[in-house]
């Protein structure tokens, strides 16, 4: 158990250094085991820096860059033991445009590379638009949820319908 | 193993029968505030064997039982299933017959919930492991709830090790 | 003191019942002091229910539905009693489209009618469009923000440029 | 008692000397992620008395001094005033004869802090009654900080209740 803990960290660690650096076009991240005994006690620290910044405390960094951060995190343990299901509720609430094209450029690339099927819960339109498929949720009937199948312009109509 | 589908009824806001095709990629959930978005989230996790009313933000398990709108009663009855494809024969010994595997949770009002596989009755236990044995789970750190993203910043260091165990 | 604090929450009270139907046009909801010797101990319960649904537990309400909840309540406590200042860091995330557009109409009412001024941050081109004036902060120099005002065309470059 | 300016310099990401201008009706502030926007926030709370550095989203108060960049070395030293406009004549005696009051607070990193108003030192209980005397405060349910509008819905009752007492 121990040696596959160690085995994972590295791996981990690889891919996340390389997809932070995707993310925020820059900078530097890695994740460190806090000092225990046996490496299945120990902690993980994340130390990250966005592009021109300097390494700081974690909780220093915006809200925006918290999310890509830990999204970066997520997909690296994807890569190296990929789950069958992935959902994203709203993940994609604090970013700015430019960072919706880079997490939509990373889903992308997840979804061709792995066996990982996405579900991305969204208001964002610009992240609608990258989706292999759409279903829409509504009430019609208040209270009651209903499931539909949209294309595009669909989802807009809902959106407006609200 | 490839889930394929979730289906629900009387599962929260999900009154009558809906299945939602799990298909390979990208697919998009939209639709307006409080129509039951992260609702089907909470199916997901429900089916996979959550234990705790508090996550499926209820005060107790029973809050996700249909419980009645303007114009229709509430249900007691409540039942999500999980269709998975069995195409790799990676099933426990017991269904690895099977083509598909339908993972079925239900509840009733005041009596508790059972599990069946393929409707067979099994213990929650049998469920759990199943899903364990492919990489998810309940709590898995691959379904991320609205307004978690930036959770695994915040937690303490020993909490996200929890993380690597799944990678290894 | 009692008397005070009885008064504001009749006060309270009305204008939450009418901005949480305006907010979501339809439904009903209010507050209630719990039980307690002396009012000044008491807490305060919120009773919500949006258009069509029954009443129910505040923790199944969506995550836009709590957010315009809460706006419905703080704006209720300004009416009474305004603050000279209102910060708003991101808070229409979580909302669709139809309900920014009633956020904003909110908003617009609370600017005219009492003397709060207003700063609203956020990344949605419909909330920026109804500001009566825009600040971009751009990190031209990385590491090191910089305050310029801009326009609703120039606050879309700044949103493309990033 | 209006509020028209924030100034800044050395505070946070805000190296340079920057002013705010806070006029009537709604200001927008907008700018891509990481850029600086929450930090103009917490100028705000921190001149009006904030004493938690966590609250500050720092591990020490020494934290909302600028650290330094890549290209531009730490400072030692941070200060934010905020210019109240006194035509209504509400301020403490000492200071109502003014037409404008300037509010100000200083850090020196490893000193703490100290504040003034119209440049004449005063201590941290002034200001902080100066604030809550006109409805507001560090603590003020009107400071609505990111992710955290959902959490008077979240809080317990007994700690609503001090949203009543800024209406009372
Ligand atoms: N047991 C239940 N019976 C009936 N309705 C329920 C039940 N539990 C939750 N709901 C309803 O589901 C709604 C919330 O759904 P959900 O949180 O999935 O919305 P959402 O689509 O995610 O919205 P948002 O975009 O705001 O996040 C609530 O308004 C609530 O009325
Ligand atoms: N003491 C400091 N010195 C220098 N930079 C700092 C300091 N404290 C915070 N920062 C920087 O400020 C940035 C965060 O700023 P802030 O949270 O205001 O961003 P934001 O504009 O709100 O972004 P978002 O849209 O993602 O919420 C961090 O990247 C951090 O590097
Ligand atoms: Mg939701
Ligand atoms: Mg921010």
């Amino acid at each position: 158990a121990r040696e596959r803990l160690m085995d994972a960290y590295g791996q981990v660690q690889a891919h996340f250094k390389r997809l932070f650096t995707e993310l925020f076009g820059g900078g530097m991240a890695e994740i460190k085991l806090t000092e225990a005994e046996d490496p299945l006690e120990a902690g993980l620290e994340i130390i990250a820096s966005p592009p021109g910044k300097k390494l700081q405390n974690l909780s220093l960094l915006s809200g925006g860059e918290q999310a890509l951060t830990s999204l970066a995190l997520l997909f690296a343990v994807f890569l190296v033991n990929p789950s069958p299901i992935c959902v994203l509720d709203e993940v994609d609430a604090p970013l700015d445009e430019a960072n919706i094209d880079r997490f939509c450029n990373l889903l992308d690339l997840m979804a061709r590379e792995g066996k990982t099927r996405f579900m991305v819960i969204t208001h964002q339109r610009l992240t609608m638009s990258r989706m292999d498929r759409l279903y829409g949720v509504t009430m019609a009937e208040k209270g009651v949820s209903q499931l539909v199948s949209v294309d595009l312009s669909g989802a807009e109509a809902l959106r407006e319908a609200a | 193993m490839h889930f394929t589908a979730l289906r629900l009824v009387g599962f929260k806001s999900f009154l009558e029968p809906t299945e939602l095709e799990i298909a390979p990629g990208l697919t998009g959930v939209v639709g307006p505030n409080g129509c039951g978005k992260s609702n089907l989230v909470e199916a997901l996790r429900w089916v996979m064997g959550e234990n705790s009313a508090k996550r499926m933000r209820g005060g107790e398990m029973d809050d996700v039982i249909f419980g009645g709108s303007t114009t229709r009663p509430a249900r007691n009855l409540a039942e999500v299933s999980l269709v998975m494809d069995n195409a790799g024969r990676t099933a426990p010994a017991q269904f690895n017959e099977a083509e598909e595997l339908e993972v079925t949770r239900r509840i009733e009002r005041g009596q508790g919930s059972d599990y069946r596989i393929n409707n067979k009755g099994v213990r929650a236990k049998d469920v759990a492991l199943l899903f364990q044995d492919n990489g998810t789970g309940p709590h898995s750190a691959s379904l991320v709830s609205q307004g978690r993203i930036g959770a695994l910043i915040a937690a303490k260091p020993t909490e996200r090790r929890q993380l690597l165990e799944e990678a290894a």
